[in-house]
């Protein structure tokens, strides 16, 4: 249904993740990506997890938490985690 | 760069160039298209450029079309590239483009020019083809640049984020982006903001764009109180390109076209609307209709450039551009392939009546080259530029300054065009560039003077020296004009006003602020837990003391918005000095806006060696009598020891 590709559709999003419940990151900060993939997997049901979402940052500086490519029924799944603040779709900014 | 240096009285002999050594000890990191080095003197290190600060843990990526031990210097100190985001959100819609580069180099064209209007190393003899020619720099000759290539077609907000996030980590110690969403987002959501908010909170001074969307109320982005935003305006220079019809009738355009002048025998002269394409778009032009001739075209849908393009493509002589009328007084300059000028509206129309009232209507065109002077006045508003009041946050007055963004010339890429034109296969080192991506980094590169200058001040404190010493009058002693009414400009485009570089350095007093005092506003806007946890872990806003009225941030700026009860506003603002006599004394001046009884107390602020801080209060109360019919007036406060003068401007929403 036209819903269910809504929700299975992959996207990119910003995920900022309370401090208390962030993963210590490695000095290689934003290129770590497995602290919040084992992060993700600890949130979203392994039912869920297909497509696999993907890891694109880590932030350890400007925010704490991580871009993902997730689908809306993942990031909606993560926005409902108590270790989440606040999931927001990545968009493009225009230069000026 | 090679005026604006003057237009904004830095001076190797004096004030704040040679007290903050050019800079050299700050690191500005620009986050934006990356950086062509190569050839470009901009990024060449100076002998005499001592070693880059010991604090900076950035560097350079090398990758086969970036090479960083060649491309990296002491003057360019940093540069990498993050794309992730851009793949993720375009995936399926976009191929990689043939001329993109995996590597920090800039095949735009923005990066370079924005680095190098920020902190370029002096050039002798830079131009566009002899336009604007003279001695190109940056406003922080010996400051050093760390690139952070977020942008390629678009910039993805988790690609910036990444930036900030990178540039925190490296120590750099001003942020220059140039970029923003089309609507402002509320702080929590906007990753921008966010960004900048954890660097603010680290010290370093984050300069960004007011967006280009003017001259439309409310269309100004980046407008956190922590963001230095900036307004774009002209500087004391321009490159006329007169349009001459048969009658004699002359309506003077602008250019940077290069090629062969047209002669002094007119040629038929045609409106693209009656040749197949009002708006002159490649391929609908009728070559029999444009061949030789002289097309007048309409503004929007394609680019000026290309519209230009179209009218070569289509065997015409040349085009006369016209501009949308909310533009008013301002047509944009481009670096046109055959004989362009571009007029504002109201010259447009003119010359569409003349079209239409003349059997056989002839023009030529006059190329001007590049003309400073003191007519018309400067600065004077870009119409462009966007505009308060702050759709978010009203209470904060937004933009916060201006600096030059009209018709700048800085280094160039030189993989692209100066017309941005596929089929231009010219390549240039310079080229001339509006927006107020062009504004932002010269501020970034006078925060670096700062910096260094001053060391001790927060970046609220830089930023509160460049507002409150910022001038409102132009060469001609007016108010600073509006380019899109043609009349005096308000503190909605202008913000504090035109940045004044040298006196920012010695303001007397500013309005400090910190991670606590952004915490309370944010407290103040109503933000769950949740939303502030982005901000602050810690913060328990229903728990906190303290806790006052947006407006009561420590802003340098004033913004009062009466509900429809008309209740008087009171606002608190704490002042430190920080002028060279530790005991002063200030006294209060108010230029109240139109139908605003306005009262501070004290008039009078008294420092000392033991009482470096005082605090004020300024109320709004609308006049009982009297009849306000506008939306917004606008007034001032400005406090003086005689020999300071620190103002704030004051905006009210009826």
């Amino acid at each position: 249904t036209a819903e269910e590709i809504q929700t299975e559709r992959v996207s990119s999003y910003i995920v900022h993740v309370a401090p208390a419940h962030a993963p210590r990151l490695p000095r290689r900060g934003l290129l770590a990506t497995r602290p919040y993939a084992a992060f993700l997997l600890n949130r979203i049901p392994l039912e869920m997890c297909r497509p696999a979402p993907r890891v694109l940052y880590s932030y350890g500086h400007a925010a704490t938490g991580f871009a993902a490519r997730l689908t809306a029924r993942q990031a909606a799944r993560l926005a409902s985690s108590g270790s989440v603040l606040a999931v927001v779709p990545d968009e493009l900014q225009e230069l000026h | 760069t090679t005026l604006t240096p003057s237009f904004l009285r830095l001076s190797e002999s004096s004030g704040l160039l040679p007290a903050s050594g050019g800079a050299s000890d700050v690191v500005i990191g620009v986050i934006d298209t990356g950086v062509y080095p190569e050839g470009r003197k901009s990024f060449a290190a100076d002998r005499s450029l001592p070693p880059p600060p010991r604090r900076f843990r950035g560097g350079c990526v090398s990758t086969p079309e970036f090479n960083a031990s060649a491309y990296c210097n002491g003057k360019l100190v940093g540069a990498k590239f993050f794309r992730k985001g851009h793949d993720a959100v375009l995936r399926g819609r976009r191929e990689v483009g043939e001329t993109e580069s995996m590597s920090p180099l800039d095949t735009e064209g923005h990066g370079t020019h924005v680095a190098s209007t920020a902190a370029g190393s002096a050039v002798l003899d830079a131009s566009l083809y002899g336009y604007g020619e003279g001695r190109a720099v940056g406003a922080a000759p010996s400051a050093r640049i760390a690139v952070y290539k977020a942008c390629w077609k678009g910039c993805a907000s988790s690609d910036v984020l990444a930036a900030f996030d990178q540039a925190i980590a490296d120590g750099v110690d001003v942020i220059s982006a140039s970029l923003g969403t089309m609507k402002a987002r509320k702080f929590y959501k906007d990753t921008t903001a966010v960004g900048a908010f954890h660097a603010v909170s680290k010290g370093i001074v984050v300069a960004v764009s007011a967006g280009n969307s003017g001259p439309g109320e409310s269309t100004v982005v980046n407008v956190a109180p922590w963001f230095l935003t900036v307004a774009a305006s002209t500087i004391n220079r321009q490159f006329p390109a007169d349009v001459v019809l048969g009658n004699g009738e002359t309506f003077i355009g602008t250019s940077l076209y290069a090629g062969k002048p047209l002669g002094a025998t007119k040629l038929p002269l045609v409106y693209g609307g009656d040749a197949g394409s009002n708006i002159c778009e490649a391929g609908k032009l009728n070559p029999t209709m444009v061949a030789g001739k002289i097309v007048l075209c309409d503004p929007g849908v394609n680019g000026r450039t290309e519209k230009g393009f179209a009218v070569k493509l289509a065997g015409g002589a040349g085009a006369v551009l016209g501009s949308d009328e909310a533009q008013g007084e301002q047509a944009r300059t481009s670096a046109h392939v055959i004989p362009v000028s571009a007029v504002t509206f109201s010259a447009a129309e003119k010359i569409k009546k003349y079209l239409r009232t003349q059997a056989s209507p002839v023009a030529t065109m006059v190329f001007h080259g590049t003309v400073v002077g003191r007519s018309p006045p400067s600065p004077r508003m870009a119409s462009f530029s966007s505009r308060g009041p702050s759709r978010l946050v009203p209470e904060i007055l937004k933009p916060d300054v201006t600096a030059p963004g009209v018709d700048i010339l800085a280094a160039w890429a030189g993989v692209t065009s100066p017309s941005l034109l596929d089929g231009d296969s010219r390549r240039v080192p310079y080229n001339i560039m509006s927006g107020t991506s062009i504004s932002c980094p010269q501020v970034s590169g006078i925060a670096a003077l700062l910096r260094q200058a001053r060391p001790e001040w927060s970046p609220a404190a830089i930023k509160s020296a460049l507002m409150t010493t910022a001038y409102n009058v132009d060469s001609a002693g007016a108010v600073i004009g509006d380019m899109s009414t043609g009349k005096a400009s308000t503190p909605f485009a202008r913000g504090a006003g035109h940045v004044d570089p040298n006196r920012a350095a010695d303001p007397g007093l500013v309005y400090d602020a910190g991670t606590e005092d952004y915490i309370a506003f944010l407290c103040a806007l109503g933000y769950s837990a949740e939303q502030m946890a982005v901000f602050s872990p810690a913060t328990n806003c229903s728990t906190r003391a303290g806790t006052g009225a947006v407006g009561d941030l420590n802003y340098p700026a004033f913004s009062a918005v009466f509900g429809p009860e008309k209740r008087a506003v009171t606002q608190r603002r704490v002042v430190r000095n920080v002028g060279g006599n530790a005991r002063a004394t200030y006294r209060a001046k108010i230029t109240s806006p139109a139908g605003v009884h306005v009262t501070v107390k004290p008039q009078k602020l008294q420092f000392s060696a033991t009482q470096g801080t005082q605090e004020y209060a300024i109320t709004f109360a609308p006049r009982m009598f009297g009849n306000v019919t506008e939306k917004h007036t606008f007034g001032s406060i400005e406090w003086s020891d005689g020999e300071h003068s620190v103002t704030s401007p004051i905006a009210v929403t009826w």
